[in-house]
């Protein structure tokens, strides 16, 4: 089950890095 | 407590502290059980608990309702916390509105998960483009209460809270990153600096703490890059 939880923590991790915002700009 | 047992309690009309430990159990089941768990809670339960948020937003606001309003959006996070629970939570029609009507700048700590989840929703690769349901359940919502609809943004800018803030920038960034048309984003950001951001980002920029610096850095960026474009 390891690949399908922690969705939204990912998605929630990478919106207060910056990273999720980073990737678009690429 | 199987995640029936969760379902039966949600169903028998618990009210006030009751309800606020029955949903806090849930969110640490949620939390801590196998995708298995959060599968059978299912559809059914996310219907409860959506059924549950709405009546509470209709009621008159008491300290006890809006905690058991809070530890709902803090259990509907943790049941998106997996693609099963995630995809029932996008097919539902009443998830994102009522997440929405949950951005209430009075209720500070419950607004920043709100705000959170609702950027994480905006930012999800999916064929649906999630960030115009999230923004047209923003507008459909301020429409009632007849206001522009980036207030409560602002508003939430406006707070002492520098997570609210934080969160807040976050939305914003998701909702202009996500859109795919220039002229969407130029009116986005113009909308915004328009109703307040633009005096809001001077006291902004003068706190330092690392996450709104991240997301200040994001919004600048994201400027510069369409005044290049454009």
């Amino acid at each position: 089950e390891g690949d399908e939880t922690g969705v939204m923590d990912c998605l929630m991790e990478a919106l207060q890095s910056g990273a999720a915002f980073r990737d678009r700009r690429k | 407590k199987s995640a029936m047992m969760y379902i039966q309690e949600l169903k028998s009309d618990y009210r006030d502290t009751p309800l606020l430990n029955c949903l806090e159990s849930l969110r640490v089941s949620l939390n801590n059980n196998p995708v298995s768990w959060v599968q059978n809670f299912g559809d059914e339960g996310l219907a409860l608990l959506l059924n549950l948020l709405r009546k509470l937003q209709d009621e008159e606001q008491s300290q006890i309702g809006t905690k058991c309003q809070h530890e709902i959006i803090r259990c509907l996070k943790a049941f998106m916390n997996n693609k099963h629970g995630l995809k029932s939570m996008l097919e539902s029609a009443e998830g994102i509105p009522l997440l929405v009507r949950s951005i209430n700048p009075k209720v500070p700590h419950m607004m920043v998960d709100a705000v959170k989840l609702l950027s994480a929703i905006s930012i999800l690769e999916h064929p649906e483009n999630l960030h115009e349901r999230v923004l047209e359940a923003i507008t459909e919502e301020v429409e009632k209460q007849d206001i522009e609809r980036f207030q409560p943004l602002l508003t939430g800018m406006n707070n002492s809270s520098i997570a609210l803030k934080g969160g807040c920038m976050q939305l914003i960034n998701a909702l202009i990153s996500r859109g795919e048309e220039l002229d969407f984003r130029i009116h986005i950001r113009s909308e915004l600096l328009r109703l307040g951001l633009r005096d809001r980002l001077k006291e902004v920029r003068n706190i330092e703490n690392e996450e709104l610096r991240v997301q200040l850095m994001v919004f600048d960026e994201q400027a510069e890059d369409d005044f290049e474009d454009l």
